[in-house]
């Protein structure tokens, strides 16, 4: 142990397990957290090579075999519970992203949040066993946040009772969607619903797009990888354009809207009933936003109590760089920020949840303010984390640079959370437009 | 706002606009707002970002309204008004997030670990204060001596949060695998392992690398 670290351990004034157990709810989630990730600790099957030192394509293929083992562990270990799931996979990725990724964050939970029961037994168990593998396809090359100009058509057929989707032009070809490119044989697909000549606006429909067995995109489909980006080296955002493919009927999630085999629409309660998966993700990313920044944060401030540069007095050994003003004017504002949104991370997702309950039971009143804090709190945190950890980067000087700091893989990954899932200035309007109505 | 103004008590996190001085009996300008903040206070801190997005929320909507009266669409108005907008929604969402933090404090049983958490509480009010110190001054909800107290006040804290500094990042309890970092690993042997880290660099494989012998000996056989 370096000796700094043990003097600042030993000078607490309070004891940080007990922080811990606050953080993570209870000291019993405490517990059962480390016990899984010991479990992946402990595991030869787990131990990978350093991400930084191999090619893209290296990186999507060992963040492939880590998906699939990781199923294969989670059954065997016997985790289901989403909060376990999700600590198992924060252990297991480190700080990347993995192609299935979208299988459990998007496209399980539509399926949950949209789908009939019929439909949630059709393709629930399939997909959690990864025989299905699902993504979220609702960004179009020519839109994305406003969702009333996405152009992808799902056109209504009653004679077979199906709908034809198209993507009718260049900007309506799906792009970015995470997993989409090689991985998934599924995808939910958000398209404009047209039955009997009439455009209903935005829907989801479950699109196979790869056959199961060969793995080989679908007649009408076309699919593929859109290239390198700044970061998420190791996730194969697609591209999806279909020409007159056809769905069967089923295949439209009609929890809420619905269309008759006859071709009658049948409207929702709400229409931001079908936004449902980005307003649980966006209260997700909260939680997001606050991980990301505790992470920089600690690398930061321990490299901070380790590192000894310059001198604040004559003749005397180098300082820690921790004990300079300027180091703590850097680093402790982003510490409060980030347990800031720690608990504004749970405050939202119990928030989320409970509100959630009353819309299972009919009552939308809440609706409209959840819709609004989880646009707004999403944009207002992702945007303060992604300058925070740029910033823990620079506190830690030129070494922060360096992938070995962690800190570039941690933006990288970060820094999309303020595009998708709806810009953020965009976002901030939303938050806005219900605040000027209340 | 609509609705405030039409008479509707609305409530949840937004119920601050019912105390906005437009909506009182007696009517007041923002300008005798309570001036006098305790910066040591967090319900008092609270209670300047509430009116900071109250106040910003009615600007935007006046301005918005304003636009509106100037015969714009609505839609135009909009876009005219959109960065007061967002100034609003920013100010709604810091206000709701020191709020969630403040409310927090009082749960927590252990008075070293509240003492420590409120410190940082204290920290994150007083600096997105002195952040967007121009919200706070123009709508008067604090003075400008007090503004320099507030600055102070800050590099009080950091002072006492020094000491905690390493414990508070240790209590986020991530495993090193989790942070994948060589400067943030929990034991700080941070030089060691950064030279063994950059040995495993794919260039490192060999003493030479191959580019050595296809172009550059061949360009300097030439000289």
């Amino acid at each position: 142990m370096n000796p700094d670290l043990r003097k600042e351990r030993a000078a607490a004034t309070f004891n940080p397990e007990l922080i811990t157990h606050i953080l993570d709810g209870s000291p019993e989630n405490t517990r059962r957290r480390r016990e899984i990730e010991n479990l992946i600790l402990n595991d030869p099957d787990f131990q990978h090579e350093d991400y930084n030192f191999l090619t893209r394509s290296q990186r999507y293929e060992v963040a492939v075999k880590k998906s699939a083992t990781m199923v294969k562990k989670m059954r065997e270990f016997g985790i289901a519970d989403p909060e376990e799931i999700m600590w198992f996979k924060k252990l297991h990725m480190v700080n990347f992203v993995e192609p299935v990724g979208l299988n459990y964050s998007m496209f399980i939970p539509t399926l949950l949040n949209q789908g009939t029961t019929a439909q949630q037994e059709k393709w629930m168990h399939p997909s959690q066993e990864l025989q299905i593998i699902g993504t979220y396809a609702q960004t179009e090359m020519g839109h994305g946040t406003h969702l009333r100009g996405l152009e992808t058509t799902a056109t209504y057929d009653p004679k077979t009772q199906e709908f034809i989707l198209n993507s009718p032009t260049v900007t309506s070809i799906k792009w970015w969607p995470g997993g989409l490119g090689k991985t998934s044989n599924h995808a939910i697909v958000l398209a404009q619903l047209i039955t009997r000549g009439e455009c209903y606006g935005l829907h989801a429909f479950v699109v196979p797009i790869r056959e199961i067995g060969t793995h080989k995109p679908l007649p009408g489909i076309t699919v593929g990888d859109i290239g390198p980006k700044f970061g998420y080296e190791e996730m194969d955002n697609g591209y999806l354009k279909m020409d007159n493919y056809r769905i069967p009927r089923e295949n439209m999630l009609m929890k809420y809207a619905q269309v008759k085999p006859d071709g009658t629409y049948v409207k929702p309660l709400s229409n931001k009933l079908t936004y449902g998966t980005m307003v649980f993700v966006r209260s997700f990313l909260v939680g997001s936003a606050a991980q990301s920044l505790s992470k920089a944060c600690t690398i930061a401030i321990r490299y901070s109590a380790v590192r000894r540069q310059s001198e604040i007095k004559r003749s005397e050994p180098e300082p820690q760089i921790l004990d300079f003003q300027t180091q703590q004017y850097k680093l402790f504002p982003l510490l409060a920020t980030a347990y800031a949104f720690h608990f504004l991370g749970r405050y939202i997702k119990e928030t989320y949840m409970r509100i959630n309950e009353s819309i299972g039971q009919g009552d939308l009143s809440e609706l409209p303010e959840l819709h609004a804090l989880t646009a707004g709190l999403k944009a207002f945190t992702t945007w303060t984390a992604n300058a925070g950890i740029e910033e823990c980067r620079m506190a830690c000087g030129g070494h922060g640079y360096s992938h070995s700091s962690g800190i570039p893989n941690i933006y990288v990954t970060f820094t999309p959370a303020c595009t998708f899932e709806g810009e953020n200035t965009v976002m901030m309007l939303q938050t806005a437009r219900f605040l000027m109505k209340i | 706002y609509d609705q405030v103004q039409s008479g509707k008590l609305v409530g949840g996190m937004v119920s601050y606009l019912n105390d906005l001085p437009s909506q009182r009996i007696q009517p007041q300008q923002v300008a005798v707002w309570p001036t006098l903040v305790d910066i040591n206070s967090l319900d008092s801190l609270t209670e300047a970002y509430k009116l900071r997005a109250a106040r910003l929320v009615e600007i935007a909507a006046k301005n918005l309204q304003a636009q509106v009266s100037h015969r714009k669409s609505k839609e135009v108005a909009w876009n005219l008004t959109s960065v007061d907008l967002v100034r609003a929604s920013e100010a709604h969402c810091h206000y709701v997030t020191v709020k969630v933090f403040a409310d927090k404090l009082p749960k927590i049983q252990d008075r070293a670990v509240q003492a420590v958490l409120r410190n940082l509480c204290l920290l994150y009010s007083l600096y997105g204060i002195s952040q967007k110190g121009g919200d706070f001054l123009e709508g008067n909800i604090i003075t400008g001596a007090q503004m320099s107290q507030v600055n102070s006040r800050i590099l009080e804290l950091l002072t006492v949060t020094r000491p905690n500094a390493v414990a508070l990042v240790d209590a986020f309890d991530f495993k090193d695998v989790t942070l994948g970092s060589v400067l943030g690993r929990y034991d700080g042997n941070v030089y060691e392992n950064l030279f063994e880290w950059a040995k495993k660099s794919p260039l490192n494989k060999t003493e030479v690398h191959e580019s050595y012998y296809k172009h550059l000996k061949p360009l300097q056989s030439k000289l």
